[in-house]
């Protein structure tokens, strides 16, 4: 997180704000619902306590505008620039502006969620500058999540209790639930959830994140999943590129979506019987794609199934342990993919790294190996 | 014989518009006219290096794909550089 040159922040915990006008976009009651809600994101886990008053200036003034509209920061038209917020300060200083050539919603991820929008931009009411941590409320780029299930991420809690400290009211016995974090690639406990190449980049997927690696510098850039699939779930099973279909293939429970490219495939997504796997199965762990066999492997837990991607149908005499395909590997496979002629199973944090012809067993590595600290 | 002006590519030009303006709103890029070089990089690229770091994207100083996806995307007016 960051916060204003000189930690700009209220002299007081009791602040006051008006809404001075509405979009269109939405009823008055949502609005209205909507930016108490935003205030209180922020309330709870503070001393800062949020009063609405319905004429004469306001600490915060909450409006709707287009193009030049007052200040000295015109808005853009559709898309782009979506709101701005000024530091704590007298006058203008608190004040939230909408643009109003987006179209703001109340709870669908059409649009721009009005919630998601306010709450980011009372951070910067309240004092806080822009987190560069993808995860952040106060990351600069907007992406949805849902407003229901929202929870402030730790690291805009360690933000604005850097300002103005813990909420003196929460109750020890029922404390909040704990802030989302963002998983770090250096955690040498790090369980990835699934792994996969794209077209000479690697993919390694965790909870809601995904580092993406260029193969030529090695440099692992996170990113939010839905900043590039909206339509993805988070917390993936399983991932695969296929060199037949030129795809990737993202599993989470009976379901699979497919992009292409960083577009998502049309009729996605699919039950995950549509590729062979029988009934029974209700999640794969890994998956991985063989280049020499054209085979893709569906680990499911401790056994594997082996699906012929060129004809499209399972092989036969599967399920196998993975041990006996895999000698030396133990246990389940919780991510799997192949890369320049080697077949890596992760098992927790550890990598079991195998000539993907002979099977043999080379080294056991650590995440690390691939996520460059 | 007329020699005719290599057209750059479709969209690159406008591309450095969209960065030129993306750096000036939220990176405090100030003119290009008549700026001097630091150490041979131009304040464009000093500018493009600064994004490039917060957005923990691949630090080149030089327009590339990945920078200018993320430069296309909806975002807070808010500066990431304190004015």
């Amino acid at each position: 997180y960051t916060t204003f040159p000189g930690n700009l922040k209220w002299p007081t915990n009791k602040l006051t704000y008006r809404i001075e006008n509405y979009t269109p976009d939405m009823s008055v009651s949502e609005v209205d619902s909507v930016i108490e809600k935003a205030l209180q994101v922020w309330a709870r886990v503070t001393p800062l306590r949020f009063t609405r008053i319905y004429s004469g200036t306001a600490d915060i003034m909450v409006s709707f505008g287009t193009r030049e509209h007052g200040d000295y920061y015109p808005f853009d038209g559709p898309d782009g620039t979506l709101a701005h917020a000024f530091p704590p300060a007298a006058g203008i200083g608190g004040d939230a502006h909408f643009d109003d050539d987006e179209t703001f919603t109340f709870q669908s991820s059409n649009g721009y969620n009005l919630f998601l929008v306010a709450a980011h931009e009372f951070g910067h009411s309240m004092g806080l500058s822009h987190s560069n941590d993808p995860g952040a409320l106060m990351y600069p780029v907007y992406s949805y999540s849902d407003p229901n299930s929202f929870s402030l991420p730790q690291d805009d809690v360690n933000g604005i209790q850097f300002l103005y400290g813990k909420n003196p009211d929460v109750n020890p016995g029922d404390p909040d639930p704990e802030p989302p974090t963002t998983p770090d690639a250096c955690d040498p406990n790090l369980v990835l959830d699934a792994v996969a190449t794209l077209r000479g980049e690697q993919m390694f997927f965790k909870g809601r994140f995904f580092w993406r690696i260029y193969p030529q510098s090695g440099e692992a850039v996170q990113s939010l999943i839905k900043n590039f699939w909206p339509e993805v779930p988070d917390n993936l099973d399983a991932a695969y590129e296929s060199q037949e279909t030129d795809r990737v293939y993202l599993f989470k429970g009976q379901k699979v979506w497919a992009i292409s490219g960083y577009d998502l495939v049309r009729g996605y997504p699919k039950s995950i019987s549509s590729m062979g796997l029988p009934k029974t199965v209700k999640k794969v762990s890994a998956a991985l794609y063989e280049e020499h066999s054209g085979k893709t492997l569906f680990f499911v837990d401790k056994h594997y199934y082996s699906y012929d991607e060129a004809r499209q149908t399972m092989d036969s005499g599967f399920p196998k342990l993975v041990e006996d395909g895999f000698p030396g590997f133990r246990g389940k496979v919780t991510a799997a993919f192949q890369n320049s002629g080697f077949t890596y199973l992760f098992k927790g944090p550890h990598v079991f790294e195998y000539s993907s012809r002979s099977k043999r067993l080379y080294r056991v590595l650590g995440n690390s190996y691939f996520l460059r600290c | 014989a007329h020699c005719l002006p290599i057209l750059p590519p479709p969209g690159t030009e406008q591309d450095k518009d969209v960065a030129e303006m993306y750096l000036k709103r939220f990176y405090n890029l100030t003119e290009q006219r008549g700026r001097v070089f630091h150490r041979g990089v131009s304040p464009l690229g000093e500018k493009l290096s600064e994004m490039q770091r917060f957005f923990r994207l691949k630090v080149t100083g030089t327009l590339d794909s990945d920078t200018l996806q993320v430069m296309k995307k909806p975002r807070c007016g808010v500066p990431d550089v304190s004015q």
